[in-house]
């Protein structure tokens, strides 16, 4: 069977999809100091997860707010300065007219997914910390 | 009612792989 790490190497989605390849990019992430990248894309996949019943409302409402003050409002933020200011201004329109949609953070995620794919993932492919573990 | 901050951490949790 083909060791995990080399799957790792395949595709962003295929490292995303494995325990330990997220552990060893969330290392490598944090020594770049750009962590949130990637808690900023999970954030996003967990909240669209969310599910839609009643008393889920109130949690999503707040949850929100919690990703959108954390991740972009600080426009000197890692992740903020990789959103476009439209996606930047659709989520911050949906947070203060209360319009919270699962896929309110589709857009932001996709940006920032396309940057780790043209930058942080290659990087990390050929990181000293991805090549001593393979 | 969680704090902000574990309610993130919850939501990120929750969007990882479980196991391989």
């Amino acid at each position: 069977p083909t060791p995990p790490y080399l799957k790792w190497a395949e595709s962003l989605h295929s490292l995303l999809d494995d325990q330990d390849g997220i552990h060893l990019f969330r290392t490598f992430l944090k020594q770049e100091e750009c962590g949130d990248l990637l808690d900023f894309w999970f954030a996003c996949s967990g909240f669209r997860k969310l599910e839609a019943n009643e008393g889920n409302e109130e949690k999503k409402v707040k949850l929100a707010k919690a990703i959108y003050k954390k991740y972009i409002l600080d426009n000197n933020g890692i992740v903020s300065r990789q959103i476009k200011p439209a996606t930047k201004s659709f989520i911050k329109d949906c947070v203060m007219k209360l319009h919270i949609d699962p896929a309110m953070f589709d857009q932001a995620q996709t940006e920032i997914q396309t940057m780790m794919e043209d930058n942080t993932y290659p990087l990390f492919l050929k990181s000293d910390i991805y090549l001593e573990y393979t | 009612m969680d704090s902000e901050d574990d309610l993130l951490q919850k939501c990120i949790t929750s969007a990882m792989p479980k196991q391989r």
